[in-house]
């Protein structure tokens, strides 16, 4: 990836890179739609071989050569199945991504050091993965789509072979836990201390909508970076709207298009027809993606403008690979759009394509739209998602098997892609999280994620809040509250030294389930040696010792009290005191308000006693509001987000 | 296969296996009887039980076999 590492706050010099060593042999496996091996990104120049006790291997099937693995690529394996057309199945054998979405991912998290990536010269420079040096494991499950029972066996696969982390960019609408295969494999991966981080799906911005919701994954909503495509479009009366696209074309060309007739279509297949649209400008409304851009051009229109004219976007949106002249609006700037075509009788506008990558001057990070919100629909009491990435416009490697807008129709092979999801975000956090496997080798994925969550940004790079960009529609913004941001964005140089953990284990995660009155048949899908639930958690579910917390008051208790255990990871001593940030009408009380820690992976348990006060009643019910539980010093901030609900 | 089939995944408590099985891919093998040649996967780390094509009878008779846990159908999850 260009760009996101070195938003996040990575430096090539100083900080979380070279003290992880850019995450030098921890491996990371990815359930995904398979692996180009051939691209730079995936070179091992620099790397040793992988160690000793890996058991991955690459096949050596038609169409992948096991000698295209290398000391960065230590694993590819397939279990992709085909439904035949004469009937049966077949597993597909080749780890190979024809779909480009596993290169996609895979670079992102862990590719190696390229000079340089770009895609149409957009989003150009120096390309590396989160964890440059981390090792990639491939285990193809996925081709349109992602069968459980291909990724249950990736997922075992993985785990025996022998990954530190897995990431999975994989969605499906949330079920409970023992109705949910991913959250019983993923529950056996954390088990045997692999960390895992899932996607928290691209429902957004309505809630609840975030998938992937059990307590011992970590899950990642989306988010922008300060870099846009910028493109403009002068309508007729002068007024001049600016989009993103990733049309390029030279600079010549651009200029002299002139006014071009526009004209508002669905996009659908039957409405791209010569007859209504050669010549002119189509205005699509609703995104209708790349693709459409080649509908359109073999009807003979001149151009095509997406506008999302949903709440999904504010004014961030997802740059496309347009084959003709064509931008992406905002829904603010596509109702302008739509304002001046109905008032006048025969609409014209131009466009201006300076193909810049403009870095460093829009609001970043913004909770994209897409990004699925919380509250969990599962447990409301474990809040997800749990953090932010980057997850927009992401240039990464590609598939030489796809096109860049995914249309058949595009003739067009790349080595880089530009794409935009939770798919993105999710790969992002796992780099991270190999740099932390890397210097703390024997932390918990829960520890992990404490790391990740309790030091994670809400502030954006100017020191303002996050904002969600789905909050407004024009200059208006409101901050991104955690039910879609969770704890804020991850910042790796401190994920790396927490200075304090909110540990968990197996037997944590057995209390919760037996807290949500699970039966023993359902218990035994995920601990089958379990005769009977021997405790529950004292206080119920929003007692799991968690980075962060929820707290409801349902009408009949104005009093929740919560605990929590800290354990120290500094090397040294360490006295912290609390800072608190509540809503009105709510007293929070930590006792002790002073933690001491005197020697390392020390505990130290605290109690959060939540008041609603008598105004606070006026609150309608459901009503969600948010504050944070920050245990500081000199030289660490352990915060945790707290969200309530009335 | 029969044109009703679908992929099922059978979780099986391992801990319930009859000693009469000397390995669970044996002991699996015997749940799903003549259909033995569909499983498609064992899973043996993260989790225990198989993947294989049964009609949805099949499937309604496999979760009531002794050691069974659970029986899902296949579903589709998707890359985001």
């Amino acid at each position: 990836t260009t760009r996101s590492p070195w938003f996040m706050g990575l430096h090539d010099d100083f900080g979380a890179w070279p003290d992880a060593e850019f995450g030098d042999g921890v491996i990371i496996g990815f359930v995904d739609t398979g692996i180009w091996p051939e691209r730079a990104s995936f070179n091992d120049a620099g790397l040793s071989p992988v160690r000793s006790t890996w058991r991955g291997k690459c096949v050596d099937v038609p169409g992948f050569n096991a000698s295209l693995c290398n000391n960065k690529l230590v694993g590819a394996k397939s279990f992709v199945t085909v439904e035949l057309e004469a009937g049966g199945l077949l597993t597909d054998p080749s780890p190979r991504d024809i779909a480009g979405h596993g290169t996609h991912v895979a670079s992102t998290a862990a590719g190696s050091e390229v000079p340089s990536a770009d895609l149409f010269q957009f989003a150009g420079g120096r390309a590396s993965g989160v964890a440059r040096m981390a090792r990639i494991a491939m285990y193809r499950a996925c081709n349109r789509g992602c069968f459980t029972s291909d990724v249950v066996a990736a997922i075992d696969a993985a785990v025996t072979d022998g990954v530190d982390l897995l990431s999975m960019s994989i969605a499906y609408p949330v079920e409970p836990f023992y109705n949910d295969l991913l959250s019983v494999a993923t529950f056996g991966a954390e088990r045997r201390g692999v960390f895992v981080v899932l996607a928290g799906g691209n429902k957004g911005p309505t809630a609840p909508t975030v998938s992937n919701v059990a307590p011992w994954v970590t899950t990642v909503g989306a988010a922008t970076t300060d870099r846009v495509f910028p493109a403009t479009l002068t309508l007729g009366n002068g007024v001049v709207l600016t989009g993103q696209s990733l049309y390029n074309i030279p600079f010549s060309q651009s200029q002299g298009a002139g006014m071009i007739p526009l004209v508002r279509t669905s996009c659908g297949e039957y409405d791209l027809t010569p007859d209504k649209v050669m010549g002119k400008v189509v205005v699509c409304s609703q995104d209708a993606g790349a693709s459409a851009g080649f509908d359109v051009e073999r009807a003979g229109g001149a151009g095509i403008i997406s506008v999302d004219n949903t709440e999904r976007f504010w004014d961030t949106v997802m740059a496309q690979p347009f084959p003709l002249p064509g931008l992406l609006l905002s829904s603010a700037g596509g109702k302008k759009l739509a304002d001046y075509m109905s008032s006048v009788a025969y609409p014209v506008a131009s466009f201006n394509f300076t193909c810049d990558t403009v870095t460093g001057e829009n609001r970043a990070p913004m909770v994209a739209g897409f990004s699925s919100r919380g509250p969990n629909p599962i447990v409301p009491e474990i809040l997800k998602p749990d953090v932010i990435a980057p997850g927009v416009n992401i240039l990464a490697a590609w598939s030489g098997a796809a096109s860049p807008s995914h249309s058949e129709m595009d003739p067009r092979r790349v080595e880089y892609n530009i794409l935009s999801g939770t798919s993105m975000a999710c790969p992002h956090v796992a780099g991270v999280a190999a740099l932390i496997k890397k210097r703390h080798g024997d932390w918990t994925p829960a520890m992990i994620r404490s790391a990740l969550m309790t030091t994670a940004g809400p502030l954006d790079k100017d020191g303002r809040d996050i904002v969600d960009s789905s909050s407004a529609i024009g200059a208006v913004v409101m901050g991104a509250t955690p039910l879609a941001a969770g704890a804020g964005l991850v910042l790796p140089r401190l994920a790396m030294d927490p200075g304090l953990v909110y540990d968990a284990g197996t037997q944590d995660y057995v209390d919760f389930l037996c807290t949500l009155n699970y039966t023993v048949e359902q218990m035994r899908m995920f601990v089958p040696e379990l005769s009977k639930c021997a405790r529950t958690i004292p206080g119920g579910v929003a007692n799991l010792n968690y980075p962060s917390f929820v707290v409801v008051f349902d009408g009949r208790t104005r009093v929740r009290t919560l605990t929590r255990t800290l354990t120290l990871v500094s090397a040294r001593p360490e006295s912290y005191n609390v800072t608190v940030a509540a809503p009105d009408g709510v007293k929070v009380t930590v006792t002790p308000a002073t933690l001491e820690f005197r020697w390392p992976k020390e505990k130290r348990s605290y109690s959060v006693q939540f008041s609603s006060e008598a105004e606070a009643k006026a609150r309608p019910a459901g009503t969600w509001e948010f504050g944070h539980i920050a245990w500081e010093n000199r030289k660490h901030r352990v915060r945790s987000p707290v969200a309530f609900k009335w | 296969h029969p044109s009703t089939s679908h992929t099922y995944i059978v979780l099986a408590n391992h801990l319930a296996k009859p000693s009469k099985f000397d390995t669970l891919e044996r002991w699996y093998a015997s749940m799903a009887g003549k259909n033995s040649n569909r499983i498609r996967y064992t899973y043996g780390t993260v989790m225990h039980g198989f993947a294989a094509r049964l009609t949805d009878g099949e499937a309604q008779r496999m979760a009531t076999v002794p050691g069974v846990s659970s029986v899902y159908k296949d579903r589709v999850y998707h890359t985001q």
